[in-house]
């Protein structure tokens, strides 16, 4: 099955001057956080290449680079463990039935 | 929408792909986007 998700910059972690453009994604539901982590790494790298970033920066693309969050009650957020599946992240933290609202901030 | 990007990420063997829009408006079936 597909999930859904709206991807975007963690308003505590990721400062102004930091990539933080929200991003609209579906993906399988048996994508893990990891996947999901180097896939963001690998976007930034490709817009951030096209700004004149040096040449190889996908080459070291990486699911390190990225931290994922999701939020919780009472505005606290939540580090995810990068082996989790998303659909894992739906069932045991999202469980609406909405696009899963996940957050994202460097390592 | 008019654009959808699509990626494959592989670890540990195991590839999946991305899709993903501009905008949610017409790209999410589980909730319409105001």
């Amino acid at each position: 099955s597909e999930i859904e998700l709206i991807f975007c910059p963690h308003p505590l972690l990721v400062g102004q001057q930091q990539y933080s453009q929200t991003r609209y994604v579906k993906t399988t539901a048996k994508a893990t956080v990891d996947h999901l982590s180097k896939y963001l790494a690998l976007r930034v790298a490709l817009e951030e290449g096209s700004s004149g970033a040096p040449e190889g920066t996908l080459r070291h693309v990486s699911e390190k680079q990225f931290t994922i969050y999701i939020s919780t009650a009472a505005g606290q957020f939540t580090t995810l463990n990068g082996s989790l599946t998303l659909e894992l992240v739906n069932q045991k933290f999202w469980k609406l039935c909405k696009p899963l609202e996940l957050f994202y901030a460097p390592t | 929408p008019e654009e959808v990007i699509v990626t494959d990420i592989t670890i540990n063997s195991l590839t999946v792909t991305f899709r993903e829009a501009l905008v949610a408006r017409g790209f999410f079936r589980s909730w319409e986007m105001e």
